[in-house]
């Protein structure tokens, strides 16, 4: 049974909570949800954005009682450059998987000039669909299917930014 | 870089 869970599950203002049936946290800030585009996703107070997941801030679910596979991931506001006078974002995830250990991986926002298509480059299994687009109107939203391939002994799973 | 997560899918391996 695949179980769902949602930007607008997590309670503003917690670092610490069971959502879905897995145990979240943030740090250093608190759940912050925001909304762009329609698409309403968790981030983290405080940093460079007060409701974004920056770099050195983490949003982590652990699961104590049983290993899981990830069949998708979303991501929001991941945006590639010129819309916010900013750089092609990058998103790092890491997963702790009981058979292969702590695997890491990379989504990056590539700069397309005319989208569509609007691309984004993921170092790990599956594919990767654009949502919404990275335009200033856009929400620059990204999901990844079936991220990891196999891999279905994970314990724990780790959102956090790094320089674009 | 910053961004934030709109949804997570897992599902329970027994």
């Amino acid at each position: 049974t695949v179980i769902t869970i949602n930007g607008i599950d997590f309670p503003n203002g917690l670092n610490n909570q069971t959502i879905g049936g897995l145990s979240w946290t943030s740090s250093p800030g608190n759940f912050q949800q925001k909304t762009v585009a329609g698409y309403t996703g968790v981030g983290i107070t405080g940093g460079r954005t007060g409701d974004e997941i920056d770099i050195e801030e983490f949003l982590t679910a652990t699961s104590a009682s049983f290993p899981f596979w990830v069949p998708s991931f979303t991501l929001g506001v991941l945006f590639d450059g010129p819309e916010f006078d900013d750089v092609q974002e990058v998103a790092q995830v890491t997963i702790v998987s009981l058979s292969q250990g702590t695997k890491v991986f990379k989504l990056t926002n590539t700069y397309d000039a005319i989208i569509p298509p609007d691309t984004a480059s993921w170092t790990g299994f599956g594919t990767v669909t654009n949502l919404s687009p990275s335009t200033g109107a856009g929400g620059a939203v990204w999901k990844i299917t079936n991220p990891f391939g196999s891999i279905n002994d994970i314990t724990s799973i780790e959102f956090t930014a790094l320089t674009g | 870089s910053d961004f934030t997560l709109v949804q997570l899918q897992y599902e329970p391996v027994p």
